[in-house]
């Protein structure tokens, strides 16, 4: 750890903090909470404690802004820098500022918080199901008045529970209307709108009247975010047109056609060859509570460190159960010492809580839960492949999908595809070692190869040979492991290891010549340190962590999406 | 099909497009996050050793190989989101 020049940090324990201002793609009562939480990061190990003000001079003024934000460090668009923040001291030092020209989230996508409805304010649950459809984002379907709207459990019809989502047309933040809806048209300096707008301010962000006329009536409010909205592009904040039109070819979602960077992206009117109007879809965006918790060390006095795994890293990597590591708890107690005393004891419930207790978050976990379905399959959760993260390797066996984790595997088979398991590895495919690091189904003698390691093992129903050292295939002796494999047309299957791939000949066991080549130069956009690759459906798909990468016929990603939702179904 | 597709791009309106060659980048780098005093002005040749100086400590902050060239594994850390805090006081 390293903490500035000087040792600068607060002269005193109880350090007050202000948030000026909230970013339109959160809900405020979620932002305040990833700021407490972040907070309590470094409040847990230290003797310090915070306190918000809502008015006057904290210590720690908190901020969103874009660009120009008032201090000599302009952010720089979509990516790159995130936030900064300064370290302790008297006027614009301990504050922090965060870049609201990203997408702000809690690192796994849009967080939807609900107002009104009858959900008391729960989060969205996504999927969710509604008259036979499922959704992974807030619809208006079902509404004549064009509020979009979620159910707040897996499945609308059953449980009933809906809220409506962020939308202009219900509520307002910041401005001086007290968070009036907009109303539509309105009038600004004679001109008239139908939509949220971007004239008259310098900021970048999205406002509307919240009266017909503003030039008379001078209210207003920011527009917050509809959780599909577009980031950046030319029409910021506004929602994707499905299905639009680009060079003469319509599309149903997403895409990354046109560009040579692989990202995602839509247009926002039915035609983006007529009105060129356009911008990049929705992402898992950054976790505002990772981010914060980095920039308030950074307010207490600790400078950057060189450990990859400490928060105070300087670069931003989501991580699902955070816990502070040693060198930044070493560092803020150097300037501040230990807590002392005991902690505070949470109250007990009066009745037993069911059978969900592993599944309790604590504290510092990034991820908010939306209300819980109201049934569950009980199973033990370390086997239940719903609460896994990440799979040893995903392949198709048998036109089923098969997922392989530590000596267990689950497939999805029978007419309705159900997610059938846990079954154990070694009894199926006895000879196996538990962690299978890829697979593959040779489509045309049905043989079965597995690879862990640096060995290979080919089942022929139940015979097997094996195992044997990839090296025999002419795989480099540098390679560890071998992450995924996809079969290409007869006798060729393709083995990714790093971030490059071969190109397998099955019938003469050999890696071909040409090879190995870099995985980002032929299929572009998908990560290149994917841990799962295989092609299901006439389509190829990179797993990484929780999320997979669906790449088309012709190469071009055309959905990203989380392994659980859309490959486990759960 | 290992051929990849021709695919058009086109060039879409209001996107912020960095064009920078990979050398500029690491300068403007090595320059936001410290690693390369600003504030003194140098001719060619110190320039290059400067750069490999600042390189090399901008890898061995980023646990990368400390090889004091602009190779793939450190242009890529460049390009990484991250804090906007310089890494080296100024």
């Amino acid at each position: 750890y390293k903490t500035f020049e000087g040792d600068l940090k607060w002269d005193h324990n109880d350090v007050t903090y202000r948030i000026l201002n909230y970013s339109p793609d959160m809900d405020s009562d979620l932002t305040d909470d990833a700021f407490a939480r972040a907070f309590k990061v470094w409040s847990d190990v230290t003797p310090l404690t915070f306190t918000r003000l809502f008015e006057g001079t904290a210590d720690i003024m908190i901020s969103f802004g874009k660009a120009d934000h008032g201090d000599p460090y302009p952010f720089d668009g979509e990516n790159g820098l995130l936030a900064h923040a300064y370290p302790p001291g008297e006027g614009i030092q301990g504050d922090a500022h965060f870049d609201d020209d990203e997408y702000w989230t809690l690192g796994k996508g849009p967080v939807v918080k609900t107002r009104y409805g009858n959900a008391e304010g729960a989060l969205c649950h996504f999927p969710f199901t509604f008259e036979g459809k499922t959704y992974t984002t807030c619809t208006t379907e079902g509404r004549s008045d064009n509020l979009p709207w979620c159910a707040t459990t897996a499945d609308y019809n059953r449980d009933k529970k809906f809220g409506f989502c962020p939308s202009e047309l219900l509520y307002t933040f910041g401005g001086n209307a007290n968070g009036a809806q907009c109303v539509f048209p309105f009038i600004f300096l004679g001109k008239e709108y139908d939509s949220c707008t971007l004239e008259g301010r310098s900021d970048g962000y999205r406002w509307c009247a919240t009266t017909e006329n503003f030039d008379n009536d001078k209210t207003f409010g920011f527009c917050p975010s509809r959780d599909t909205a577009v980031t950046g592009g030319n029409a910021e904040g506004e929602t994707c047109h499905f299905p639009f039109v680009f060079l003469g070819q319509s599309y149903d979602s997403c895409t990354s056609e046109g560009r040579g960077d692989g990202k995602l992206w839509c247009s926002t009117t039915s035609s983006y060859d007529d009105d060129k109007k356009w911008g990049f879809c929705p992402d898992q965006g950054y976790s505002l509570f990772l981010v914060a918790a980095h920039e308030f060390g950074h307010a207490l006095g600790l400078d950057h460190s060189n450990i990859r795994d400490a928060l105070m890293y300087p670069m931003y990597s989501y991580v699902e159960d955070f816990s502070l590591h040693s060198d930044d708890i070493e560092g803020i107690q150097y300037l501040y010492g230990p807590k002392r005393g005991p902690s505070p004891t949470p109250p007990q419930p009066s009745t037993p809580t069911t059978d969900d207790s592993d599944d309790k978050e604590t504290d510092h976990t990034d991820e908010t839960r939306p209300t819980e379905p109201t049934t569950t399959r009980p199973v033990e959760p370390t086997k239940d492949a719903c609460k896994l993260t990440k799979f040893d390797t995903i392949t198709v066996i048998e036109n089923e999908l098969h997922f392989f984790q530590d000596g267990h595997y689950w497939k999805r088979s029978g007419r309705d595809k159900e997610l059938q398991g846990p079954f154990s590895i070694a009894a199926r495919w006895p000879a196996l070692p538990a962690v299978i690091d890829s697979a593959f189904e040779d489509t045309l003698t049905k043989k079965l190869y597995f690879f862990s390691g640096t060995r290979f093992w080919v089942f022929t129903g139940k015979s097997v040979l094996g195992p044997r050292s990839v090296e025999k295939l002419g795989l480099p002796n540098s390679i560890q492991k071998v992450e995924g494999a996809l079969q290409r047309g007869k006798g060729k299957v393709l083995l990714f290891s790093g971030e490059n791939f071969w190109r397998l000949d099955i019938k003469a066991q050999k890696i071909d010549r040409g090879y190995p080549r870099f995985t980002d130069v032929v299929f572009g956009g998908v990560p290149s340190d994917a841990h799962d690759v295989f092609q299901y459906k006439g389509h190829i798909y990179f797993c990484r962590e929780s999320f997979y990468w669906r790449m088309n016929s012709r190469r071009q990603v055309d959905r990203v999406g989380y392994v659980k939702y859309d490959l486990l179904t759960c | 099909w290992s051929l990849p597709l021709k695919s058009v791009f086109v060039t879409f309106p209001g996107d912020v497009i960095k064009n920078m060659t990979d050398t500029e980048l690491a300068e403007s780098y090595l320059k936001k996050f410290g690693y390369i005093d600003t504030a003194v002005r140098r001719s060619g040749f110190q320039s290059m050793v400067s750069t490999s100086k600042a390189l090399k400590r901008m890898q061995r902050q980023m646990g990368l190989e400390e090889t004091g060239e602009l190779d793939k594994s450190t242009l890529e850390a460049m390009k990484q989101p991250r804090c906007g805090v310089p890494d080296v006081a100024n």
